[in-house]
């Protein structure tokens, strides 16, 4: 696991982080529900949890849909290439490229070997999550904060990797009992993609 | 773009493949030469930090000692033969969808090539 430099992390006593999707995306509940479940993954192992509220200015954490340039020099690239980017504590912003073909399901099982550029919103979202935690990014395969995905690809439950790294900045969950918990909608890591 | 599941994807999306394919048509580039198109795999590495701000923006298209380095910082990142050439993993890997965020910023980075090599100031002890 690695840190940004200067180690940043959100203010000790952090007890609660809010979220909120950018209003003009108009995203379902189904895309805000990856999300719920992206947040869990990490509340689950350090003493923080997530709240969804619907106040976007005054949010924590912001997270918006964009495409090409949009005003924070980090352009996205249209299909495949980046796929995401997100902000050092206590920024708060994650931005999600539009341009992906976002697949909500997570299951990749019997995938028409044509689709090349399905990307597993949850793996992405559980990612970049980890930035906005303030980690960076991580030389071990198997963690979440490798920084690449494969296409059709699902890999979402942290690695001991993230969960060392993490814990190193916000302490443990007491909840913690040093194994997580595989949430629905049931999928766990699939690494083995067919494209990847 | 939004799909429930990959069924849903319409065929008209599919196989677009990576925005970074072009990187293909550099396999098997080594230290020395100048192939036409090199600046913009400059570009990828300055992007995600394996070449620092101080180097400018305007690459040339020769493979020089900056692409070498660069090449060789991201293979020891990603755990692969660190030979500097663009061989056929490599290539491979850098066309896989990833994170925007750079795994250097700022010239520094605890990836493994932050962690291969010991600080000058370390004494190498044994123990006894």
């Amino acid at each position: 696991y690695s840190f940004f430099p200067g180690q940043p992390r959100w203010p000790a006593g952090t007890s609660e982080l809010t979220y909120a999707f950018l209003p003009g995306n108009q995203l379902t509940a189904t895309v805000k529900s990856v999300f719920t479940r992206a947040f869990e993954r990490w509340s689950e192992v350090i003493p923080i949890t997530f709240t969804q509220t619907e106040v976007y200015r005054s949010a924590d954490i912001k997270i918006g849909f964009y495409t090409g340039d949009h005003g924070d020099g980090e352009a996205f690239d249209g299909s495949m290439g980046t796929l995401a980017h997100a902000f050092s504590p206590p920024s708060g912003h994650l931005h999600m490229d539009g341009d992906e073909d976002w697949v909500l399901d997570g299951n990749f099982l019997n995938a028409p070997a044509s689709i090349l550029s399905a990307v597993d919103m949850e793996s992405v979202a559980v990612h970049e999550i980890g930035h906005l935690l303030g980690l960076g990014h991580s030389s071990v395969e198997d963690s979440i904060m490798y920084p690449t995905l494969g296409s059709a690809t699902r890999k979402v439950e942290l690695a001991q990797d993230d969960i060392q790294g993490i814990q190193v900045l916000y302490g443990s969950n007491p909840s913690f009992n040093g194994t997580t918990s595989v949430l629905t909608p049931g999928q766990g890591n699939d690494t083995s993609g067919a494209y990847s | 773009h939004f799909f429930p599941n990959i069924t849903s994807i319409p065929r008209s999306l599919a196989g677009n493949g990576s925005a970074w394919g072009v990187f293909n048509k550099f396999l098997g580039c080594h230290a020395g030469q100048k192939v036409d198109g090199l600046a913009r795999l400059k570009n990828y590495f300055h992007y995600f930090g394996y070449i620092g701000n101080h180097s400018g923006s305007n690459f040339t298209d020769d493979f020089d000692d900056l692409l070498e380095s660069a090449i060789k910082t991201y293979q020891l990142n990603f755990n692969l033969n660190t030979s500097g050439e663009l061989d056929a993993p490599t290539i491979q890997h850098m066309m896989r969808p990833r994170c925007g965020n750079a795994d250097i910023v700022n010239g520094s980075s605890t990836m493994a090539s932050g962690k291969a090599a010991p600080p000058p100031t370390t004494v190498h002890t044994v123990a006894h």
